[in-house]
């Protein structure tokens, strides 16, 4: 089962 | 004061149409250079990034930047009144606008429609995407990777991209079997069966579709698509609008825990 990853852990804030 | 009219009006209706099922409401940067506008999804999967040059507007006047927070649903509401052939402007005088006035004009200039939305201040959640040079980038008919994807959804929810120097290969694993599409570089004159596969690194990424039939709904506004995908990297799914700019969606992968 592969896990979906979030935009915030490859990209930092503004 | 801020201004701008969009001679093909059709161009926008077809930008909110492709984003109104990934996001709720968006803030538009208005500057001299153009229109830009970032938001993700509610789960901070997908992101969209949207970029309108000011010389792709048949008028085009920002005297400072101005910020635009918008509904997506109400946008939608308003240009729906717009018809397909419509020169579009988007127009407001005040410096800190409570809403936007819309203008919507046949072609014959005989019939002039005008809306105002009111806006809604939203804090900007933006992220910084680097500039990155992606590893794999593949060119091809945005009508046929439409069709790949939904295909392929119909087996799996999520879908595994691998790129080799002569091919991509999208493979699906599912509760009923399994199956793979591989697409190999193709120079084909004929734009649907064109692909162009420039692979300095191969990858092998997976992603879930329900988030790529989404971007799809782009279809419309560019016979082309653009995948751009480095290892451990989000896929970027580029629609390129002629001489205008161009809508960008970033979608982070799945990767086995």
């Amino acid at each position: 089962q592969k896990g979906q990853q979030l935009l915030n852990e490859y990209y930092n804030q503004g | 004061m801020f201004e701008a009219k969009l001679q093909q009006g059709v161009i926008f209706k077809k930008i909110v149409d492709a984003i109104k099922d990934l996001v709720k409401s968006v803030n538009i940067d208005a500057s001299t250079s153009g229109l830009s506008m970032q938001a993700m999804d509610s789960a901070h999967v997908a992101l969209v990034s949207l970029k309108l040059n000011e010389n792709g507007f048949k008028d085009y006047r920002c005297d400072r930047p101005i910020t635009l927070g918008l509904s997506i649903e109400n946008l939608s509401k308003i240009l729906k009144c717009a018809g397909n052939d419509d020169t579009i402007t988007l127009q407001t005088d005040e410096e800190e606008p409570s809403s936007l006035k819309f203008f919507f004009e046949n072609q014959q200039a005989s019939k002039i429609s005008e809306f105002s939305l009111n806006l809604m201040s939203l804090d900007s959640e933006s992220l910084g995407i680097p500039d990155t040079d992606y590893s794999s980038v593949i060119q091809m008919s945005s009508a046929e990777f439409s069709r790949i994807c939904k295909e392929l959804s119909s087996i799996s929810e999520t879908v595994e991209i691998e790129t080799s120097k002569e091919s991509v290969k999208f493979s699906v694993q599912g509760d009923i079997g399994a199956g793979s599409i591989t697409v190999k570089n193709n120079q084909s004159d004929k734009d649907v069966d064109r692909v162009d596969l420039q692979i300095d690194q191969p990858v092998k990424l997976t992603f879930a579709l329900r988030y790529l039939n989404m971007f799809n709904k782009a279809v419309s506004l560019s016979s082309t698509v653009s995948l751009n995908m480095s290892e451990e990297n989000p896929l970027m799914v580029e629609y390129k609008i002629d001489d205008l700019g161009s809508l960008r969606f970033y979608l982070a992968p799945k990767i086995s825990d």
